[in-house]
This record gives C-alpha cells, sequence and structure tokens, in this order.
C-alpha cells in the first residue's frame, strides 16, 4: 500500500482490497536481483521461498553466492533457473500471485547438485524442502518448470562456446575455465567493449573513462577529455575556465578544481622553502611586506599541515616580474584561503619574499602503558 | 571482532565508534584530525543525513562511560562519488566533526600512509572494533593481529566478488582473525618503524563471519585515496 508496507499484514487478506478505498496493492515488485535479470518473467513477490524480505536481503544471502558458484560443475542444467525461482519468485501481476518452482524441478536440482556440495562439506539449504513445491499440474500452469527459452547462465557467468558456464570474472584471467578454453578467447579489450589502458593494456568500463578519476597508472584515461581554448585551462572534471581565474580564490570550477593545490613550498638551493603562488598557473612569490603570523597560519593550514615553525623575509636578488601582494584590506575578508588576499601586478618595495616551515602534526602514538604497582 | 582479545583502554586512542540512536553504536571510525573522521560509506545506507549521526572517543566498554569520553556531533558526510552498493567499491567516506576534539592520551589521531604507500603480503598489523565476536556483540572494545594476504590469493576466495585496487585482503587462511558486522568503518592499523601507527585500511566486507566457510577480511585501501581524502578536507575546509 502507499502508505506502509504491505507485507505480510496484507498477503491474500482484504486489508488492501481496492474496495475499501487504499489505492493499488499490487505486491509484484520489477526484478533487480542481478542474479536473476535473465529468467522468463520479470516480477517478483517477497518474501521469497528461502524467507528473505526483499530482494536487497536476497542479494546478500549465502543462497546468492551458493548456487551460482555450483553452476560451473555442470550439476544441473537448469541449477540456475531453480535458483532464481526460489530467489525471486515469479509473481503473476495479474492477480499478484506468487508461482512457485514445481516440485520436480527442485527435486532434479536437489537430487544432481546436493552431492556435489557434499564433497566440500557444504550441505543442501535446509529450507529448500521440495514438498513444499506443487507437483506439475500441465492442464494449469501453478508452477514453474523450464522450457527452450531458460537460460542455462546467468549475468553473472559467461556462457562456454561447449556448454555450461563459468563465473564471470573467470573471463580472460589467464586461466582457461571452459572445456574448450572458449572463457580465454577475444580478451581484448575492444572485442569485449572495453577502453584499452595504453600503458599497462588494463581494460576499462567506458564509464570511467574522463570522469575526473585516474583509472590507468598515467592517467591516460583522463587525458584529451576536453579542447579548451590556448588562454583556457582544464578543470579535473574537464570543464575549461579562463587562466585568469586560475587560483584567484573564487572557484569557477563546477568541482572547485581552479582553486586546488594553490599554495605550495619551493625548496631553493639554501634549503629553505618559499611560500609558492600558482596564480594563473604561473608560480608567483609573495611578497613580505606587511605580513604576519597568522597568515604563515593559515598557509601551513591549507596545505594539510601543522602550525608554522619559521617564518622569514628573503630577500630576492633577480628582476622579478611577478610579484603577488597582499590586498589592502586583507583583514576584513573572511572564510578565505590564503592565495585570495594576495593580488598580482603590484611591485614589493622590500624585496623580500616569503619563506615558511610548518611542523607536521603528530600522530599514530599510542599512550605508553601505565606502571601500576600491583 | 573474531579471535581477537579485549583492548587495555586507551590503546586505540584513534578509535571511535559511530552511532545513531536508537540503536547506538553502528560501525566504527578512525580519528585522523582534530575535526576530521574517516569510515566507510556503506554505514550510512538509508541513512546519510548528518543530524542522526554522532561520534564517540576515547571509549573502551561502549556500557560505561569514561572520563576521557569525547562525543561530537556530525557536520558534514562525504562519500566517495564513485562508492557502488552493488560490488561494494570505493567504500569510504569522510565526516566533519561539529567541533575539534580534544587531543589526550586516550584521543589521538592515527597517521595516514603515503600516496599509493603498500604493503607486503605477511605483514602483520591490527583491526579493532566492537563488532560481532561470533557468539555475542561485545561492549569492550576487541583487538585481533591479521597478516596481509595477496589481491591474487584474496580474490580466490571470493568467486562472486572482484578484488580492486581500492582493497585490501587480511587474515588467515583458517579463518581465526577476522572482523565482523559493527567493525565496519574501523581501522586496520600497522606499527611504522620508530613506533608510530599508520592506516592503512577500514573494515568494509567479507564472508559471511559467523559461517563455516570463512575467508579473509576485505578492507578499503586507505594510500589509494589519499588524494581524495585531503581534497575533500580542503574544500570542506577553506572552500565551501
Amino acid at each position: 500500500c502507499l502508505y506502509s508496507s504491505c507485507l505480510d499484514s496484507c498477503g491474500d487478506s482484504s486489508l488492501c482490497d481496492p474496495d475499501n478505498g487504499l489505492s493499488n496493492c499490487s505486491q509484484c515488485e520489477p526484478i533487480t536481483l542481478e542474479l536473476c535479470m535473465n529468467l522468463p518473467y520479470n516480477h517478483t513477490k517477497y518474501p521469497n521461498y528461502l524467507g528473505h524480505r526483499t530482494q536487497k536481503e536476497a542479494s546478500i544471502s549465502w543462497e546468492s553466492s551458493l548456487f551460482p558458484a555450483l553452476v560451473p560443475t555442470n550439476c544441473y542444467k537448469y541449477l540456475m533457473f531453480f535458483a532464481c525461482t526460489i530467489l525471486v519468485p515469479k509473481c503473476d501481476v495479474t492477480t499478484s500471485q506468487r508461482i512457485p518452482p514445481c516440485r520436480a524441478l527442485c527435486e532434479h536440482s536437489k537430487e544432481r547438485c546436493e552431492s556435489v556440495l557434499g564433497i566440500v562439506g557444504l550441505q543442501w539449504p535446509e529450507d529448500t524442502d521440495c514438498s513444499q513445491f506443487p507437483e506439475e499440474n500441465l492442464d494449469n500452469k501453478t508452477c514453474l518448470m523450464p522450457d527452450e527459452e531458460v537460460e542455462e547462465c546467468s549475468p553473472s557467468h559467461f556462457k562456454c562456446h561447449s556448454g555450461g558456464c563459468v563465473l564471470a570474472f573467470r573471463r580472460c584471467d589467464g586461466q582457461a575455465d571452459c572445456d574448450d578454453d572458449s572463457d580465454e578467447e577475444n580478451c581484448g579489450c575492444k572485442e569485449r567493449d572495453l577502453w584499452e589502458c595504453p600503458s599497462n593494456k588494463q581494460c576499462l568500463k567506458h564509464t570511467v573513462i574522463c570522469d575526473g578519476f585516474p583509472d590507468c597508472p598515467d592517467n591516460m584515461d583522463e587525458k584529451n577529455c576536453s579542447f579548451c581554448q590556448d588562454d583556457e585551462l582544464e578543470c579535473a572534471n574537464h570543464e575549461c575556465v579562463s587562466r585568469d581565474l586560475w587560483c584567484d580564490g573564487e572557484v569557477d570550477c563546477s568541482d572547485s578544481s581552479d582553486e586546488w593545490d594553490c599554495v605550495t613550498l619551493s625548496k631553493t638551493v639554501d634549503s629553505s622553502s618559499l611560500l609558492s603562488v600558482h596564480r594563473s598557473a604561473t608560480e608567483h612569490y609573495v611578497c613580505a611586506d606587511g605580513w604576519q603570523e597568522t597568515l604563515s597560519q593559515l598557509a601551513c593550514w591549507q596545505m594539510g599541515l601543522g602550525e608554522p615553525s619559521v617564518t622569514e623575509s628573503i630577500p630576492e636578488e633577480e628582476e622579478i616580474q611577478q610579484w603577488l601582494r597582499l590586498r589592502s584590506n586583507w583583514e576584513n575578508v573572511s572564510g578565505t584561503t590564503v592565495h585570495k588576499l594576495l593580488v598580482p601586478g603590484q611591485s614589493c618595495p622590500s624585496r623580500n619574499k616569503i619563506s615558511l616551515l610548518c611542523t607536521k602534526e603528530d600522530c599514530g602514538r599510542r599512550p605508553a602503558a601505565r606502571m601500576n604497582k600491583r | 571482532i573474531l579471535g581477537g582479545r579485549t583492548s587495555r583502554p586507551g590503546r586505540w586512542p584513534w578509535q571511535c565508534s559511530l552511532q545513531s540512536e536508537p540503536s547506538g553504536h553502528i560501525c566504527g571510525c578512525v580519528l585522523i584530525a582534530k575535526k576530521w573522521v574517516l569510515t566507510v560509506a556503506h554505514c550510512f545506507e538509508g541513512r546519510e543525513n548528518a543530524a542522526v549521526w554522532k561520534v564517540v572517543f576515547g571509549v573502551n566498554n561502549l556500557d560505561h562511560p569514561s572520563v576521557y569520553m569525547q562525543t561530537r556531533l556530525v557536520k558534514t558526510i562525504v562519500l566517495h562519488p564513485r562508492y557502488s552498493r552493488a560490488v561494494v567499491d570505493y567504500d569510504i567516506s569522510i565526516v566533519e566533526l561539529s567541533e575539534d576534539i580534544s587531543e589526550t592520551s586516550y584521543v589521538q589521531p592515527i597517521c595516514l600512509p603515503r600516496p599509493g604507500q603498500s604493503l607486503e603480503p605477511d605483514t602483520y598489523c591490527y583491526i579493532t572494533g566492537w563488532g560481532h565476536m561470533g557468539n555475542k556483540m561485545p561492549f569492550k572494545l576487541q583487538e585481533g593481529e591479521v597478516r596481509i594476504i595477496s589481491l591474487e590469493q584474496c580474490q580466490s576466495y571470493f568467486d562472486m566478488k572482484t578484488i580492486t585496487t581500492r582493497m585490501i585482503c587480511a587474515g588467515y587462511e583458517s579463518g581465526t582473525v577476522d572482523s565482523c558486522m559493527g567493525d565496519s568503518g574501523g581501522p586496520l592499523v600497522c606499527e611504522q618503524p620508530g613506533g608510530q601507527w599508520t592506516l592503512f585500511g577500514l573494515t568494509s566486507w567479507g564472508s559471511i563471519c559467523f559461517s563455516k566457510v570463512l575467508g579473509p577480511g576485505v578492507y578499503s585501501n586507505v594510500s589509494y585515496f589519499i588524494g581524495w581524502i585531503e581534497k575533500q578536507i580542503y574544500i570542506q575546509s577553506f572552500l565551501l
């Protein structure tokens, strides 16, 4: 029902009878369990014959791993079909009735596969007692039997050319599992409609290409994803923004990546570390005029480090074209980053640049065990 | 934790308990900075509203508040955008606390590994948590020593699942020490030369831990996500 779960309380009782004004209470639901997406029916009803109350519960159940793992033993051709009739029982959408497997299907599955389980010390699932299922009645279809339409393999399997199924992840794993080795044929990414990393031949789904998350060792899956103009830079999500907006303190990429990694410490030959800002993707030094210790603290925190331990002004010998200087009212700029407080295009009267040493936050320490007199 | 032992108070000062009413403890979590905690994304399935969560630090017995206990509300929950509920991949989440914790000897952040830093198979590390012990749910924090297993060997235990480079496997083939329900989000930590402990994994999934057929535990590989973790802390702290 719309306002409450229809499970046990409804069943076949009149509670959800349309006449009493409740809107439709069809208990059929579309099958979403991936394992059983290739059945000759596509609606199911819970609880199922294993006592699971939802498809999610069924998907993490022991049986949903057990039966597919049994299929490659070829103990019974329709084992997967039987497994699905009890994991996601067919629901007749016109009557909302659950249609069970026929007793014969259950008995054939159990007779031929129970012994295989026994070999590895496992038991046939207790609550798949076949006597609970009806005998096949040819004139009215009250139970399910496989017909020629039924797939032997589930979507989680690969169908061998010689017949039989192997688990999908065994495809192209370098070990032949099918009798005819067909699971190791046509293993190129292109044949499997996948994308190939040039560096290590790894195959990737097309959905992960250019999605902002590198998957190839050399990040090639995130290259050539957009065609920015010469005066533009590419965001992590492959949008293009003007170079002038890069690290200006204002977010312009929708994923904010134009404001990432803007502030770094660059080592000099005399081992001091200069504070540098990548304004417009060009490295700038910071003029020391008006600098305060609180700004050193903000810079260290912004780089994920601890408190500043040393702040120095280093004279600049060379003629620098591009200084960044503190804007005049920087104290009034709230909720900010260090580089938002800096403006380009100004001279630096003192010609001193900022050098900074930040501490590293301590971590991973356990208190020493206390000494207790006994 | 299966096959573990009760921890001494204060032995794992980065361990926290992610709680939501009315059930209380739901998942483990790990303190990585004064205002930031790591856990796994699947703990928030169906409950992604930060307002229903709180985080408890500095506690050993969940049933006995201690003078060292600190409780914080949750300000922000960030799930990894690629988290896949179906295959439990990219199972990681970072949580911003409503305010800083105060660092004491009972509440300390763990170190994070370098990006991509890997663990050699057969390295011994520790898992901790208040999860199922096989016969009961404990009140006292449990700890267990586990051995890192190669991904290839791990894949051989899980036919129906794919073990990816976002995962680390640990445990014994015989499956004596293992994480279990309620340990999710808790730490897999290894001691580094010099005595500092580093977080390499977050308890994520595994076989049905109290069934006869056991396999290793599977943990989110924290070193794979260092760039993402740092980015999220930076964005939440400086750009929003």
